[in-house]
C-alpha cells in the first residue's frame, strides 16, 4: 500500500477531487498554507494500492497546472525593520506529491 | 516507532480523544474533510511505540462506530449542467487508519 | 528523501518559518490542535533530502522553546459529571518531530 500526500493549488482542488472520485479513489482533504507565499492551498491524503499509484499521478498531472504569481516579498531587517524588495515572479507548480510506503491500511 | 493516521467521524472524536489520553497516548488533531461526501471529519496523527499499536487500535475500534448517511449526489453533466440523482445510502466506517513505519520520533 | 512532520507551538511558528525559508527549505503549514491541552498548535510538513535532515533539526532546535503551562483539567466522572482537579503544571516541549522515509518526491 502507498500513502500519497499531494499539495495542490486551491484553484485545481475541486476539479481534481472530481477526477479522483470517479474511478473510486478515496482521499481526505486538508486546508493548508504554503510555507513561502503564506497563501492557502489544499493537501489531499490518499491511501491506495501500489498498482494504482501511476493512475492517481496521471489524474493529478492531468488537472493541476503551474501558475506564476507576482509577489513583493518584505525583507526583514536586522532590528525588526521591514523593507520592500523589488516585485518578483514565483512559479507555483501544479502539485508536489509525497509517496510513502504504508505498512497497513485498516478499516474499522 | 509507528505513525498512525486515523480518520474518524466528528461524532466519535471527542470520546476517542478521552479514551486515548487516559493510558497516556499522545496525538495531534486535524480538522479535515472527506473527499467524497465533502463533510467535515477529524484526523488524529499519533506517534507511538510498536508494542502499543494494537492497544491504540483497540481504543479506536471500541469508540468509533459505522454510520449510514442518505445523500442525493449531484450528477455533473457534460457541459456543466447538474442533475439530481436518486437518493443513495452511504456507509461511513468507524475509522480509516494508516500505519506507517517511523524512522525517528524526536522531542526537541 | 525524508518527510519531516514537526509539531511546534504557535508562538514559535512564525520565526521558525523564516528560519527555514532562508536556506531554501520548502514546507507546508497546517493549523492543528494538541490532543491533551486542546490548544491550537502548528504542524509543518517538509519533504527534504537525507543530507539536509540535521540542518533542518538544528533550525527547529534553535527557535523552538519549551514552555510551562498551568492547567486545571476537568475530571470526567462516571455518569457525565465534571469535577475540577487541582491546578497542575504541564511542560510543552519546543517541538515533536516525526522523521519518515519517503520513497518519492514528485513535482508535477
Ligand atoms: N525557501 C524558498 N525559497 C525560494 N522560493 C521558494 C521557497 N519555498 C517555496 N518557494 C517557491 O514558492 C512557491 C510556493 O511555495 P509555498 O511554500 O508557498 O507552497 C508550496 C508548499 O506548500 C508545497 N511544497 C513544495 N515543496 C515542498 C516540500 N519539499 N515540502 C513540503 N511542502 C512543499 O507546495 C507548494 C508549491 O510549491 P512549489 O515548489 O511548486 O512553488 C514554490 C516555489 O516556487
Ligand atoms: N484510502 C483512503 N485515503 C484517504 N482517506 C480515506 C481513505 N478511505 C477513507 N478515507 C477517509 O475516511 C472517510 C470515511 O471513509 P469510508 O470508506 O468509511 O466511507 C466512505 C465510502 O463508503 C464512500 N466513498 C468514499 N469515496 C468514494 C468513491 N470514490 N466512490 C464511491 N463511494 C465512496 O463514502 C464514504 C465517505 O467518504 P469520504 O471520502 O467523505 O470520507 C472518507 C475519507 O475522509
Ligand atoms: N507522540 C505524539 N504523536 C502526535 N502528536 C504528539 C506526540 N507527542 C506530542 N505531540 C504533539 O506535540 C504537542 C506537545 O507535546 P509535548 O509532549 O511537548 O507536551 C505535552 C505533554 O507534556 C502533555 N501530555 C500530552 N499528552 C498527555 C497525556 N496523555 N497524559 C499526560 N500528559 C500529556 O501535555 C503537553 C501538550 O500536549 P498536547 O497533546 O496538547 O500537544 C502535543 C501534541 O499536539
Amino acid at each position: 500500500m502507498k500513502l500519497l500526500i499531494a499539495i495542490v493549488q486551491d484553484e485545481d482542488a475541486g476539479e481534481l477531487m472530481q477526477k479522483l472520485t470517479r474511478p473510486g479513489f478515496q482521499f481526505t482533504k486538508l486546508a493548508t498554507t504554503g510555507g513561502f507565499l503564506r497563501a492557502g492551498n489544499t493537501t489531499l491524503i490518499m491511501g491506495l494500492e501500489d498498482e494504482r499509484l501511476q493512475e492517481s499521478l496521471d489524474c493529478i498531472e492531468n488537472i493541476c497546472k503551474s501558475r506564476k504569481q507576482l509577489i513583493t516579498p518584505p525583507i526583514m531587517g536586522g532590528a525588526g525593520e521591514v523593507y520592500l524588495s523589488y516585485p518578483m515572479e514565483v512559479t507555483i507548480g501544479g502539485a508536489t506529491v509525497f509517496v510513502l510506503d504504508m505498512e497497513q491500511l485498516i478499516k474499522i
